[in-house]
């Protein structure tokens, strides 16, 4: 028996908008620490990994672990009829071979059941290890989408390069190039707006500009995004789902032929 | 531009 009941929907809805253009089918797992997603886009070339903390739902029941396959598209279509300020329950009795979304109105004046079909998911888990970055960014969640966005109609990659003098976001195309520094920038009295770079030392990674626009679709989960950079291994970027948990992409880098 | 790597080649199966 599974019951997950999430005062906060929305949060669920907005989960979803952020992953289905990157991952069509996926397996949740549900275990006592909470509910998590991990998948990778049919090209294996990115990873989203998805964690809601039990602690976050005002009511957490999981009795075993159950990994439940769904269709992402599907399961946005259903959701996208909760109302925004809907609580979402999530339920499911072992060995089903469906789910049940329940809406409830803030008022308890309306209440909906959707049933989703599940399915089998074949997929691969990998073992991501925890690991020191060389920088890590931490800047608005809108400024990293908008640059992504303005990068995107020059160029199809972007090259990531964090020196003490900022983050400098980079691309070349037939028509030019375009080059975007941030420096550091605390504003006490609005840290959604901080940009922050921690740096051991100076890094610079090329990636595909299509993924990187698809991550940011998370950008209305949480205010302020970070981005751990190494130059051997995929960049994180990170979306805190408030006082819930995260939502991690990792995007593999392009390197010379 | 360049080779696109996979996750595949960074961390491996659980």
């Amino acid at each position: 028996m599974l019951e997950l009941r999430l005062v906060q929907g929305s949060l669920l809805k907005k989960v979803l908008e952020a992953i289905r253009e990157l991952v069509t089918d996926a397996n949740f797992d549900c275990s006592g620490t909470g509910f998590s997603l991990q998948a990778m886009d049919s090209s294996h070339v990115a990873l989203v990994a998805l964690l809601l903390r039990a602690e976050g739902f005002e009511h957490y029941r999981c009795d075993r672990n159950l990994s439940m396959g769904m269709n992402l598209n599907n399961m946005a279509k259903m959701l996208r009829c909760a109302g925004n300020d809907d609580i979402i329950t999530i339920k499911a009795d072992d060995g089903s071979d469906t789910v049940t979304f329940m809406f409830e109105s803030p008022k308890q004046d309306k209440i909906a059941d959707f049933e989703m079909k599940l399915m089998d998911i074949d997929s691969e888990h990998l073992g991501i290890p925890d690991s020191e970055y060389q920088a890590i960014v931490r800047m608005p969640s809108a400024e990293f989408m908008r640059i992504c966005k303005d990068l995107s109609s020059i160029g199809d990659t972007v090259i990531i390069s964090v020196t003490k003098e900022g983050v400098k976001f980079s691309t070349s195309g037939e028509i030019g190039s375009a080059n975007i520094v941030c420096r550091q920038n605390q504003t006490v009295d609005k840290p959604e707006e901080a940009t922050v770079i921690e740096m051991q030392e100076p890094v610079s990674l090329t990636f595909a500009l299509r993924y990187m626009n698809s991550f940011t679709k998370a950008s209305s989960l949480s205010d302020q995004v970070t981005i751990s950079l190494s130059s051997e291994l995929p960049v994180v970027v990170e979306y805190k789902i408030a006082e819930m948990g995260y939502i991690r992409f990792y995007l593999a880098p392009k390197i010379e032929e | 531009s360049g080779v696109q790597l996979s996750i595949t080649e960074f961390y491996r199966s659980k």
